[in-house]
């Protein structure tokens, strides 16, 4: 129960997935010169667009069984989680590799740093649009995606969960199995509009379905660090959460939108050394750390 | 039921506000030098997060009656709803000329071009987040929306329908009613994901639902000219939807960004003539122009 983060915001576009993808990658691979340790990490993909899939150049088509089935199972019967529903390092690297190749026709070898080693999927499908209603009537509805859990929890260091963009039942899902809660919130105007309604949301779990439940931080992304909305937006955030938001901030950067088009997180394909490609896997390596920290501390 | 328009797409932060907000105030207006005659528009906040009201500095708190509470009417009996749901013209210009003039606290006087004439708004409230779940078990509730907007469809040209990003009873709602949809995708690559999820739902509603709805088109949004990956998104959209893609693209430019922040849409604070700041606004009011003509011919 130490371990799961779920990140969530029902503002659309604020980089829920991107900072999910970064962050579980980044904690899984460790780096040793931070002094962050390489962990086993699950990551849950609860948005029915399954962005995640795709950010690891993962075909949705093939895919067996998705979180979809676990959410719906009715059957009473335990399910063998982790063989039948996760994607393993192995499984991933393969379709890394093979979006990569994709992107690059005409280069003759697949680069060795693109692969994952301490990683696990567990996919989306495009049905799980349909599981906010089907769900409404069901007993449980806003514990399966906690219970489904349970049964693998010991396995992992973390179990970070990517969710959709609203606050229906599937979020809800994720935030009754979470011990802690990311925000990753937008430096743009819109973005100030939905916080109250998201932390509304996060009390009322914290009341009637998960007293555990906690704000970790906030991650202020697609900063624009010489305009003046983002700045005022920055501002704006900080006054009224403060001690919540994380120090590391995410600039807005091409090579951070180009990743998913070449399968692979950018804290994979591109070292955080690099100085022109390297900044935004340098800022998602710094957050990794500081959330590292977060954790250890409360 | 012949200009029922709705902006839709799940996927989060692809420019659906700004574009219905945008679109709204563009036919509202009018504009003689480009043969757009001016239109009465009414413009339906269906997202909880309420940005279109933020787009017209309209403060939240001090609405009396919402969307929400049109939705939620099983008294079976006749609501005045342009008298008690709708803010005027004139209501909005008050609140864009207060939002103006405190981004400008050093300006004297608020410009004269920062009004609208012929543009009403149904706002939205927080309330309508429990919407999804409260709706799920009532009598029509499909087709509530499409209910309460029968009694106004006469007074109005024009009725534009923003929607939250999802595809659950809110957005259905939304398609229910209209006659047309308008599609905005972000020229990213997570973009492309969810486009087939979102035909199928809309398919799924011309078939049960409301066989008069059809695609009007779809917007490219964001797109930045030079880059690799816009370039290739756009040319991904193209090539499985030709037809549909409206010819206009919406470049990404920090003054549209800006203009929640001032309190007005972008086509009213900045004039398309303006080479610097302008070029979003002629964007926006060339999509107008094109959105016009093929209400017309189809
Ligand atoms: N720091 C960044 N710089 C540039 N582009 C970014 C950044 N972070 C995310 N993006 C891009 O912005 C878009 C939105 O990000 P993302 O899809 O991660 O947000 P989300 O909150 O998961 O969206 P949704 O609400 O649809 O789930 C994507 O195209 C992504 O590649
Ligand atoms: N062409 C553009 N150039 C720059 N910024 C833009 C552009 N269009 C929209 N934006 C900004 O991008 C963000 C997302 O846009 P917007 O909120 O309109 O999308 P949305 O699809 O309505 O989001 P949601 O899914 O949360 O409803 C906003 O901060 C907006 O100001
Ligand atoms: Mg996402
Ligand atoms: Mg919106």
């Amino acid at each position: 129960y130490k371990m799961v983060i779920a990140v969530a915001n029902q503002k659309g576009g604020c980089a829920k997935t991107t900072t999910a993808v970064n962050l579980a990658t980044a904690l899984a691979e460790g780096d040793p010169r931070q002094r962050l340790p390489a962990r086993k990490v699950l990551l849950v993909d609860l948005d029915p667009q399954g962005n995640c899939s795709t950010s690891f150049g993962v075909e949705k088509r093939h895919l067996k069984r998705t979180v979809n089935d676990l959410l719906m199972n009715d059957s009473g019967e335990e399910m063998n989680v982790i063989e039948d529903f996760l994607l393993p390092p192995e499984q991933l690297t393969t379709a890394m590799r093979r979006a990569w190749a994709a992107e690059y026709p005409d280069k003759k070898k697949v680069p060795d740093h693109i692969k994952v080693n301490n990683l696990w999927l567990l996919p989306s499908d495009i049905h799980l649009s349909g599981a906010e209603i089907e769900l409404s009537t069901r007993i449980g509805r806003e514990t399966r995606l906690k219970e489904a859990l349970a049964t693998i929890e010991e396995d992992f260091d973390y179990i970070i969960i990517d969710t959709p963009p609203s606050l229906g039942l599937l979020t809800i899902n994720a935030l009754a199995a979470a011990r802690w809660v990311i925000v990753p919130v937008q430096a743009e105007f819109y973005a100030l509009e939905g916080m109250s309604l998201l932390m509304n949301s996060i009390k009322l779990v914290q009341r009637r379905i998960n007293p555990h439940l906690k704000l970790l931080g906030i991650v202020m992304t697609m900063v624009l660090a010489k305009s003046k909305l983002s700045i005022s937006v920055c501002n704006e955030v900080n006054k009224h959460f403060s001690r919540q938001v994380f120090k590391t901030m995410i600039q807005r950067l091409v090579k951070i939108a180009e990743a998913p088009s070449e399968g692979a997180p950018t804290v994979i394909l591109h070292s955080p050394n690099n100085k022109t490609s390297g900044r935004g896997s340098h800022q998602y390596w710094t957050l990794a750390k500081e959330v590292h920290q977060r954790v250890q501390i409360i």
